[in-house]
């Protein structure tokens, strides 16, 4: 049994609009203790992604960014609930990025997938 | 053969200073496209660990922060080479963080273990 992205995804997750003010981003990301925030449109379909490193790097390079589409990755590396799990550690590790956006046929978000995630798979193997 | 933190362990990390501007913190997390940063004294040991999660922070909740010592996280979580996988994977877990400094027995900091190395494990299982 190959293991898949379902045995490990995180359907739990908060997603945001791009419009957004930054500010509402980080304190996002600091209320659910996590990284990465989905950013989708009104029909919940994903539309970029939003990290903790994108507000990070917003401190570092100061400029006139205002709202989340200022700062968020617009091509976003995703997965599905069936993709094998050593195909979606590829792409983790080809792009240098510790999440992936879990998403259905119609493009709409139905979890995320973390790196820390992979620890999961560990619980039944030693 | 039980996999040890030194199987997969990454050496290379850049340390920053607790005097350290919170702005030279974003722009080295920047430069080495990380999210974390184990903060060391003079002498190379450790007495925190700074994140694109504390510089979002700062963010969400602006004070008089101005350097790395008033956002960093004082009580580090550490490992060492000889640990298993398996342990350090459950304090990760247990504290919901992606990375652990690994450190030698005078608490020098040698390598950082972060959640997306366990993908390394990956690649000769199936
Ligand atoms: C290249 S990574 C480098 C930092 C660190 N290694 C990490 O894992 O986050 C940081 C950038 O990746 C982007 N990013 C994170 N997850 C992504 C994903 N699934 N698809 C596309 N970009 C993503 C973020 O928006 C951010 O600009
Ligand atoms: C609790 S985590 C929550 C965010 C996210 N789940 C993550 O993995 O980073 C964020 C906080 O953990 C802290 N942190 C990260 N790695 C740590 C470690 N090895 N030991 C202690 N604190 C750590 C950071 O300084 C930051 O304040």
């Amino acid at each position: 049994h190959v293991p898949r992205v379902i045995d490990i995804m995180d359907r739990r997750f908060i997603p945001i609009d791009e419009e957004s003010p930054i500010k509402v981003a980080a304190e996002t990301l600091l209320k659910d203790e996590t990284n990465h925030l989905p950013v989708v449109n009104k029909k919940g379909q994903l539309v970029g992604i939003v990290t903790t490193y994108d507000v990070s790097k917003a401190v570092a390079r100061p400029g006139n960014k205002t709202c989340v589409r200022d700062i968020m990755t617009k091509k976003v590396i995703t997965t599905n609930p069936d993709e094998a799990v050593d195909v979606a550690i590829q792409k983790l590790e080809r792009h240098n990025i510790s999440a992936l956006a879990v998403v259905d046929r119609e493009n709409k978000v139905v979890a995320m997938l973390t790196a820390i995630a992979l620890g999961k798979l560990f619980e039944q193997r030693w």
